[in-house]
């Protein structure tokens, strides 16, 4: 048989209703870049702005594009291709995802 | 959301990656154990088929480092070391929420978790189609084991998904880089010879071609020299390339070729057989009515046995049998030891270093015609013998002299184990 798990076979729903949300604007373009770690530091009197283009062009250039610091059509299809969600670059932790340092058992 | 939760943390990008790759070595022990956890299965593909894929994948790994990857279904889940599992949104206790289909397909924990977005159109290795497992599943087991996000063109580890040809392999960047985690793979050989093949054009003109072979055991690898690597896939077990010669632990391999002889026997324990190279089996019986396998006394009288090993000197038309401190010249021709031998490997094969030799037990003597010299083997060891290029360069040095040691590994790339469990695949 397919694998299911619900006694309503919900879990084989197709998957479409389920597609990720494409990135299409600034703010959902700067959320992927925290999220993969191409956080820029802030320094200090930097306007937020210009580190959003500082980790805009380091993306860009990773990924062989023309390294604006604007984003265009180009940054937004590489944005939005199928990727591991393991962070790219060390930058700084996932707030989201802060856990304490573990503790040894 | 359980509070053990708080302990898994998102793999690299932290702190304790290494200052300059980005590469942090995960695990000390040699041989891990992995999990498709049981209500992680996938529904989009047929059970065995997910979990063959993962082992293939855990073996690519293994071809390439000293690691050995065992499928583990059924003891404590606290020892297993890579669980394995798909899931939709939220999934698997992890804390991070799958998107659906595109952009994130999987991702890795540094507890050894790895999760797939079962929203994603996955597919076997042989389809064009999709997102392949396999090589999704390659990519975060090399999370898993350390390894960083790079974008460097051919490398397994890119963020985003690059649809490949069905064959994709870990190239070379990759291999150095999972090396420098956990060191290169070491071990002794039971024999490595050059295996003479010889074709014809399409103008029918004789091509004399060769390839290398290791055995190890009940396995063996064939080398590209050319590509300085074992070829993709091997090792494999010995009964699957070579038939009628025993199944593990030869002792030796002989090629007597001459303008009227080809011959090429195989040794173990008091007997040999010879391998006919074109029906790719070995002989029942000869062309000469000999039934193998032979006694080892009958076929080179003088010659002891079991032997360790022995290679075949075509300028000189010798047989060079080594059983413990002693070698054997054996003459084809008049089919008996040389009057004056044995002697000792050291009188023989002299040292160029001083107490730099391997004195006595080696594992192998192989001809390279890659390298148009002889290697004597010892464990993870070799020494090579002074060929008349040397000779020219330095007129100094003794005949059959053994320059001072090598690491194999260092000259002969990426020779691994993989888990016993899977060499069938």
């Amino acid at each position: 048989e397919i694998l299911f798990h619900s006694r309503d076979h919900s879990d084989l729903e197709p998957s479409f209703l389920r597609q990720a949300q494409p990135i299409a604007n600034p703010r959902t373009a700067q959320r992927f870049l925290a999220k993969y770690g191409w956080t820029a530091v802030p320094r200090p009197g930097d306007p937020g702005p210009s580190a959003f283009a500082e980790a805009m062009r380091a993306f860009q250039s990773a990924n062989q594009l023309p390294a604006t610091g604007v984003l265009d059509v180009a940054t937004l299809r590489a944005m939005n291709r199928p990727r591991c969600g393991v962070p790219d670059h060390r930058g700084t932790p996932d707030p989201r995802a802060q856990t304490p340092p573990a503790r040894a058992r | 959301a359980k509070r053990f939760l708080q302990l898994l943390r998102p793999l690299l990008g932290w702190e304790e990656a290494s200052r300059d790759s980005g590469a942090t070595r995960a695990f000390s022990k040699r041989i891990l154990k992995w999990r498709l956890v049981g209500e992680g299965y996938s529904s989009q593909l047929p059970a065995d088929e997910q979990r063959y894929i993962f082992r293939l994948a855990f073996r690519m790994w293994s071809e390439v480092t000293p690691l050995a990857f065992q499928e583990d279904l059924t003891g404590p889940a606290a020892q297993v070391d890579v669980k394995l599992g798909f899931g939709r949104g939220r999934h698997l206790g992890c804390p991070r929420v799958f998107d659906g289909s595109g952009q994130e397909f999987a991702h890795a924990w540094r507890l050894g978790d790895v999760h797939f977005d079962d929203d994603e159109h996955f597919t076997p290795p042989a389809s064009d189609t999709g997102i392949s497992l396999l090589k999704v599943a390659v990519h975060e087991i090399g999370h898993v084991l350390g390894l960083p996000h790079t974008y460097r063109t051919g490398s397994v580890m890119q963020p985003n998904y690059i649809p490949q040809e069905p064959a994709f392999e870990l190239d070379w960047s990759d291999r150095k880089a999972i090396q420098k985690l956990y060191g290169t793979c070491e071990g002794s050989f039971d024999t490595a010879f050059d295996w003479i093949r010889k074709e014809r054009n399409q103008y029918g003109e004789l091509l004399v071609r060769f390839s290398t072979y290791f055995f190890r055991n009940s396995w063996y690898w064939l080398y590209e020299n050319r590509n300085n690597r074992t070829r993709y896939g091997d090792p494999i077990h010995i009964l699957m390339g070579w038939h009628g010669i025993p199944a593990q632990n030869i002792d030796a391999f002989v090629h007597i070729w001459t303008w009227r002889r080809d011959e090429r026997y195989f040794f173990k324990g008091n007997q040999y057989w010879r391998y006919d190279s074109d029906k790719d089996q070995a002989h029942t019986e000869d062309e000469q009515g000999d039934r193998y396998p032979k006694l080892i006394s009958e076929g080179f009288p003088g010659i002891p046995s079991p032997l360790d090993t022995a290679f075949y000197d075509r300028r000189k038309r010798l047989i060079y049998f080594f059983k413990g401190s002693l070698v054997f010249a054996f003459d084809v021709n008049r089919n008996q030891v040389l009057n004056s031998y044995p002697k000792k490997i050291i009188d023989v094969f002299p040292a160029t270093a001083s107490q730099n030799h391997p004195f006595r037990n080696i594992d192998s003597a192989y001809y390279s015609y890659a390298h148009n010299s002889v290697f004597l083997f010892k464990g993870n060891v070799y020494w090579k013998v002074v060929n008349d290029r040397d000779k020219q360069h330095n007129s100094w040095l003794p005949s059959n002299g053994l320059f001072p040691k090598e690491s194999i590994s260092g000259k002969w790339f990426d020779i691994c184990d993989v888990h016993t469990s899977t060499l069938g695949m």
